[in-house]
C-alpha cells in the first residue's frame, strides 16, 4: 500500500471520527444531511458485501467493518436518538436523494467492468459515492452558522478522495496498475464537487473567519 | 484474478 492510499484511507477515517466526536460530545447533529449519510450506508453495503465472500488482508477487513458499522450508526443516532435527533435540520435537508440512487443503478448495469452481481454492486457504489455528498453540500449553503466540526468533517470526507486520485496515479505509474476508468472518473468527479467548498474553506481558515458559504 | 486488484481498495 502506498502513502496516498494510507492517508486517503485515514482522513477518510478521521471525517468518520470527527463526526461521531461532534455527535457524542455536543449531541448534535445540526448541519449534518442525514440523506447524505443515507446514502453511504448504501454505498458502503453494496460496496463491502464482499467482506463474506473474499478476503484481501486483516487491515482491508477491519477497515470495511467499520466503514459499515459507523455509517449505520450515525445514521441511528440521526434518526432514532431521543436527543440528537432533535437537533437535525428536517426543513433545510430537503434534497431528493432517492433521485439519484436510480440514474447510479441504471449507469452501473450499463458501465460497468463485468456484467456480474458483484461487480454491477461495485460499479453503482463508486456512481453513488461520487454524488452521495450533494445534499451535504446543499445543506452547508442553507446553514448560517457551521460550525467547526462539521466545516473539518467535509472537508476531511472531500480531501479523502483527492488522495485516492494520487494513489491512483502512482499504481498506475510504479505498479503498472491497469486502466481503470470506472473508479478514476468517479473520484475526479467526487472530488470536483468540492472544489467550491475547499475553496471557502481554505479562505476562512487563512483569514481565521468563520466558514460561511455563499448562497 | 485481475478483478481483485481494484476490489482490495475502500
Amino acid at each position: 500500500m502506498n502513502v496516498f492510499r494510507l492517508a486517503g484511507d485515514m482522513t477518510h477515517l478521521l471525517s468518520i471520527m470527527v463526526l461521531l466526536l461532534k455527535i457524542h460530545s455536543m449531541k448534535s447533529c445540526a448541519g449534518i444531511s442525514l440523506k447524505t449519510q443515507e446514502l453511504y450506508v448504501l454505498v458502503f453495503a453494496t460496496r463491502y458485501l464482499d467482506i463474506f465472500t473474499t478476503y484481501f488482508s486483516f487491515y482491508n477487513t477491519v477497515m470495511k467493518i467499520v466503514f459499515l458499522v459507523t455509517s449505520f450508526s450515525i445514521v441511528w443516532y440521526m434518526r432514532h436518538h431521543k436527543v440528537v435527533r432533535q437537533t437535525y435540520d428536517r426543513d433545510q435537508d430537503t434534497f431528493r436523494h432517492h433521485l439519484l440512487v436510480i440514474p447510479c443503478f441504471l449507469l452501473a448495469l450499463l458501465i460497468n467492468h463485468r456484467f456480474t452481481v458483484r461487480e454491477v454492486l461495485w460499479t453503482f457504489s463508486l456512481y453513488l459515492e461520487a454524488v452521495a455528498i450533494l445534499p451535504q453540500l446543499v445543506l452547508l449553503q442553507r446553514s448560517r452558522n457551521i460550525d467547526n466540526l462539521t466545516g473539518n468533517y467535509v472537508f476531511f470526507l472531500g480531501a479523502y478522495r483527492g488522495l485516492y486520485l494520487f494513489n491512483w496515479i502512482y499504481r498506475y505509474m510504479a505498479e503498472k496498475s491497469q486502466l481503470r476508468w470506472i473508479p478514476w472518473i468517479s473520484g475526479l468527479v467526487q472530488t470536483a464537487l468540492y472544489a467550491d467548498f475547499f475553496y471557502y474553506y481554505i479562505k476562512s481558515w487563512k483569514k481565521r473567519e468563520k466558514l460561511q458559504l455563499p448562497a | 484474478e485481475e478483478d481483485n486488484e481494484e476490489h482490495d481498495e475502500l
